[in-house]
């Protein structure tokens, strides 16, 4: 998280840590066996990762502590049909689905994020709330990896914008925008989500305040540089999906 | 010739003159022979009769013959002032055979042509039975009783005694004799005329266990007793009543013993008479009653039925518990209880018990819990409600349940529905907000 600060504790209950090899990701909780995350957070050179690759922490804001926990238990993992993002440019469908063995028991530190209702939309300019356990800034731009979770306010940007500031970028090295994404961020950069990041929620409030999953952290033409966005999966065209992975498993 | 008779009798028929309904011949003699079977005699009707008139019918004539007895002899028609007509009334034989004789002679009135004659003939059962006593003095057909049958008769004897082999006399005989009716009648022999000397009748009453003979003894008894100084004493004639497990009751005397109750299925009656003196004898009418079972009392929590004053062998009852309690008999529950009375007077199972049902522990509700409101160790109308670890879980449909313990032992949130609460996790809406910071 670049700009951002410490989450306190039960702040962000909904915050997965997910270990796959020596990579880091995030998810986010939306039921007790569930957690939602980015495809490209547990699918590694073209390959799906086994239950047995992931270690999957909750409920610790603090890597140090977290890493003394035992990791939960996965039975299985769900990577969107249509995702294939052979060389890390292509992120349309970038959505997956880790199911966990056990049940989790819901507490102040652990409780699980609300999906899309019909009601709730994406704004542009409404605020929302991007967490992770990845890279961070030290001033100067020097990017360290956080052992603390980090949370960020960044605005949900037009669409327009978002397509406008990857022009001028060589297509062969930029990822395709697709209405499966959107973006958020300030023009003058410095606030973002960043490497380590991936699979962790961005949340938008609704009226009522109660935080729900709007996106998930996609990709990004480097973090919080001044023209450019963070682009998350959005997580409303994936409802459907989401509930009938669930229901069928 | 004389034709021989039909050599399997038949029970009815016709005959008719030759030629009928033509005019006969002249110069004719035919012969009939018509026999029933043995028991039967012979109704003849004549349907029609037309034959010549004469004085005496001397010249044609149809004659009708038992043995060699002339039963009739006939001939005109129903319309002449001479000649014999039958009538229309039918003509009995004695017995099963009966001969008929038509006759014409050579000489036919040509302005009347006889047509002669057609008749019916059918058997007829004979009633032995009410027969004039034969005057060889062989006896009456039966001594005693003469039942009328179809083709013949049977004879019977009356109570106490024996149809002989000669299937007609009786001879004296009253021991042995077994009554298992339900109810019935016995009477020394002769009864009301004096009883036989020297008798030692035997008569035993026994019905099926669980009911109990009652004696009902005519007013008309007598038995001859003798005169002792400790009164009368049964000492030559005598009735006596044996009643299982109890003493002997010898009965003499001219005074009906009327009711007696004997409390037992089985009776024996032994009637002794030596040969002297004089007893007119005695009657009775036995019925029988069920035995009775004691009334079943009252079961705390349910109800007996039928509810009677008086139960009877073979009478069932139920009982059914009331609502939200179940029938135990020694201490495992029942599905369902009936008992019966039994031929000794008691019922063959003792009165169940009712207990209070209960529904169990409530299910354990997951990420939530259980609370009773009210009741008891979850017996029948405790409730308990349910509710959820809150704030991390809301109930399904926004409010706690509560459930009451049902008759049907299911934990119920009313009467028709079986609820299993569930708790849902409540989302978005962490423990601690992040802190604002409020200087712009």
């Amino acid at each position: 998280i670049i700009g951002g600060n410490d989450a306190a504790e039960h702040t962000i209950p909904w915050q997965a840590l997910i270990n796959v090899g020596s990579s880091r990701g995030g998810g986010m909780i939306i039921a007790d066996r569930w957690i939602l995350t980015a495809a490209h957070v547990v699918v590694l050179n073209g390959q799906v990762q086994t239950p047995e690759a992931l270690f999957v922490y909750l409920g610790v804001t603090d890597v140090h502590q977290i890493i003394e926990n035992l990791s939960l238990n996965v039975t299985a993992v769900h990577v969107h049909s249509e995702y294939n993002n052979p060389n890390n440019l292509n992120f349309d469908h970038d959505i997956a689905l880790i199911k966990l063995k056990d049940p989790i028991t819901f507490q102040a530190a652990i409780m699980p994020l609300c999906l899309p209702s019909e009601d709730d939309t994406y704004d542009t300019g409404m605020m929302g709330m991007v967490s992770g356990f990845g890279i961070t800034d030290k001033g100067n731009q020097r990017r360290f990896l956080t052992n603390k979770l980090k949370y960020v306010h960044v605005p949900v940007v037009e669409q327009k914008k978002c397509s406008i500031s990857l022009k001028g970028k060589p297509s062969s090295r930029t990822p395709r925008l697709t209405n499966n994404m959107f973006c958020a961020g300030t023009p003058e950069g410095g606030k973002d989500s960043c490497n380590g990041d991936s699979g962790s929620g961005f949340t938008l409030q609704s009226e009522n305040g109660r935080f729900w999953a709007a996106g998930i952290v996609s990709w990004g033409l480097g973090c919080g540089q001044k023209g450019t966005y963070g682009f998350y999966t959005k997580v409303a065209n994936y409802v459907d999906w989401i509930n009938k992975i669930m229901r069928e498993n | 010739c004389v034709p021989l008779p039909d050599s399997d009798p038949q029970m009815y028929g016709e005959i008719h003159s030759p030629q009928y309904p033509l005019p006969y011949p002249p110069n004719q003699q035919k012969q009939w022979e018509i026999s029933v079977p043995e028991g039967f005699q012979i109704s003849l009707t004549f349907t029609h009769l037309d034959i010549e008139a004469s004085a005496g019918c001397y010249y044609d004539s149809i004659t009708v013959l038992y043995d060699e007895k002339v039963l009739g002899k006939f001939c005109g028609n129903e319309n002449s002032a001479d000649g014999r007509h039958p009538g229309h009334q039918p003509i009995l034989s004695p017995g099963s055979r009966l001969t008929l004789i038509f006759q014409s002679d050579d000489y036919n009135p040509d302005r009347n042509q006889n047509v002669g004659f057609s008749a019916q003939y059918q058997a007829i059962d004979i009633d032995e039975c009410s027969a004039p006593e034969p005057e060889d003095g062989s006896g009456p057909l039966c001594s005693q009783i003469c039942l009328n049958t179809l083709g013949s008769y049977l004879c019977a004897c009356h109570h106490g005694y024996e149809l002989r082999s000669d299937e007609r006399t009786c001879i004296l005989s009253c021991v042995g004799g077994v009554f298992d009716e339900l109810e019935g009648h016995l009477m020394s022999p002769g009864y009301p005329n004096p009883s036989p000397d020297a008798l030692s009748c035997q008569y035993i009453i026994s019905v099926e266990s669980g009911f109990t003979v009652s004696l009902n003894f005519s007013d008309k008894f007598h038995i001859e007793s003798v005169d002792t100084e400790e009164g009368p004493n049964c000492l030559y004639h005598w009735l006596e009543v044996i009643i299982p497990d109890r003493n002997p009751m010898k009965l003499c005397g001219g005074t009906s013993p009327g009711l007696i109750n004997t409390n037992s299925n089985i009776v024996k009656l032994g009637y002794n008479i030596d040969n002297q003196g004089q007893s007119n004898g005695w009657s009775l009418e036995y019925s029988t009653h069920r035995v009775t079972c004691p009334v079943p009392g009252e079961v705390a929590k349910g109800r007996v039925t039928p509810s009677l004053t008086e139960y009877f062998y073979r009478d069932y009852i139920f009982v059914r518990c009331d609502e939200g309690y179940k029938l135990m008999m020694n201490g495992a529950e029942i599905m369902g209880f009936s008992t019966m009375c039994q031929s000794n007077g008691e019922w063959h199972l003792p009165l169940p018990e009712c207990h209070i049902i209960d529904c169990g522990e409530p299910d354990p509700l997951l990420n939530g819990g259980v609370n009773f409101l009210s009741g008891f160790q979850n017996q029948y109308l405790s409730v308990v409600q349910y509710h959820c670890n809150e704030p991390f879980y809301s109930p399904y449909g926004g409010n706690n349940v509560s459930l009451t313990c049902e008759a049907d032992r299911q934990w119920r949130s009313n009467h028709d529905v079986i609820l299993r609460p569930a708790c849902l996790p409540v989302c978005g809406r962490p423990m601690k907000q992040i802190e604002n910071h409020f200087q712009r």
